[in-house]
């Protein structure tokens, strides 16, 4: 910092900044829990199990060159670069399950009957940028 | 948006509707019907005001011995978390155990008063949609420990299954009927499932709504006499069953079990897992684990 503050003309390169550009990313897109439980809802009247659920979500940024660690289409870097080059109304590609899992819900009808059904895509399990 | 190639048509909710249907225009053309077959908790994650079901007309609950069954069969179908088990034999996504609409008791005059001998059950299978294809139906009996204390048990059932068609057809079918034995020790079964599969497909598969069957179930200890007093406090005892349905529920919604299970079968490391379930081949495949970790971590 003094090199640049005394000599503003002339370009230095900061090696700590450049370095902090290959840091691990704090907030970039990742699956986070989110557990809940039916009672919360006041849905334990009727929903008999499971007792907790754990649909997870995903959240973060997604990083500026998108690679195949997010097993993102092509059409996600090309999306970054309108953003950033051409028009920024579109928005960044944006972080989101990319596969689920199912669940397994138990539930009382109105009629008294008992129903055991297994739902499709209930909970994240893997997230992407796209 | 709705993006198809015919113009969105606006659905008319006529008046009566009840009001938890969202705003009209959610809804795309074609689902509108689809929406009352949307199974209950979807309903609800649908529905624009979610304390709407706390309005709700009372539930009728299950009789508790029904619960219990039904949560033996979560614990065996799903793990802690809630998901599905991988099971090749465990092929329904979707298991409803009806209770019956209706009894009809029948006396036989030498019979004592209070004999559950013959009775004729309704079961209404409005609840059960077109896309949730039987794959086995069992009528289910629970015996009460306290009542049947352990021993053999010899049960004679009369099964018959009647068309309630009320279409008035001048030849109604023959009734489809069956007569068998059971034979069984009390001291480690609680439940007695009788398979009536081959009975009730032809009805559920032509949409029948609602089926009537009329069971004659009497047991008797080995060691007791036919008409005893205590062989028809016995026969007191028994409640009447409900009927379990395993269906296959092909809905957007419902797991595609079969998909998955097919899925694995294709996948040769599962074959392997299969053939070889022991240490080895976890050791095998953790190694490999391993092999994968380092090389995409050196990649990296």
């Amino acid at each position: 910092d003094e090199d640049v503050k005394e000599n503003q003309s002339a370009p230095t390169y900061n090696l700590s900044e450049y370095f902090k550009q290959f840091l691990y990313p704090q907030n970039e897109c990742e699956l986070h829990n989110f557990r809940l439980s039916f009672s919360q809802l006041k849905w334990d009247k009727w929903i008999i199990a499971p007792h907790r659920y754990n649909p997870q979500y995903c959240k973060g940024d997604c990083p500026r060159v998108v690679g195949h660690r997010y097993g993102s289409p092509v059409h996600t870097m090309v999306q970054n670069i309108i953003y950033e080059k051409l028009d920024s109304s579109v928005p960044r590609p944006s972080c989101i399950p990319a596969e689920y899992s199912p669940l397994s819900v138990l539930t009382i009808e109105p009629d008294g009957s008992i129903v055991y059904k297994e739902y499709e895509d209930m909970i994240a399990t893997k997230c992407t940028c796209r | 948006e709705v993006v198809s190639e015919r113009p969105p048509e606006l659905l008319l909710v006529p008046e009566d509707e009840p009001p938890e249907l969202p705003p009209v225009l959610l809804l795309p053309p074609g689902v509108r019907n689809g929406y009352a077959l949307l199974p209950p908790i979807l309903k609800v994650l649908s529905d624009q005001r979610p304390h709407s079901w706390e309005g709700e007309a009372p539930r009728l609950q299950p009789d508790s011995r029904a619960l219990r069954y039904m949560k033996r069969l979560y614990k065996m179908s799903a793990t802690k978390e809630g998901i599905p088990k991988a099971n090749k034999n465990h092929l329904y996504n979707t298991v409803w155990l009806l209770t019956p609409y209706a009894e009809c008791k029948h006396h036989p005059k030498d019979q004592i008063k209070e004999d559950l001998r013959s009775v004729d059950l309704l079961f209404n299978l409005d609840r059960v949609t077109a896309l949730e294809h039987l794959l086995k139906s069992v009528l289910l009996y629970s015996f009460d420990r306290s009542v049947f204390s352990s021993s053999a048990i010899t049960c004679t059932c009369h099964l018959a299954v009647k068309e309630n068609d009320p279409s008035g057809q001048v030849c109604p079918n023959v009734p489809q009927s069956i007569t068998f034995n059971l034979h069984f020790e009390l001291r480690r079964h609680k439940w007695v499932e009788i398979d009536v599969t081959s009975f009730l497909q032809p009805l559920i598969a032509s949409n029948k709504r609602s089926i009537h069957m009329a069971v004659n179930f009497t047991c008797l200890k080995d060691d007791q006499h036919h008409n005893s007093k205590q062989g028809n406090s016995f026969n007191t005892a028994l409640v009447p069953p409900s009927l379990l349905l395993y269906l296959n529920d092909t809905s957007e919604q419902a797991y595609r079990r079969w998909n998955s299970l097919r899925h694995r079968r294709k996948n040769p490391m599962w074959s392997r897992w299969r053939n070889n379930p022991l240490a080895d081949s976890m050791k095998e495949m953790g190694t490999e684990n391993m092999q994968n970790k380092r090389a995409s971590r050196h990649r990296r």
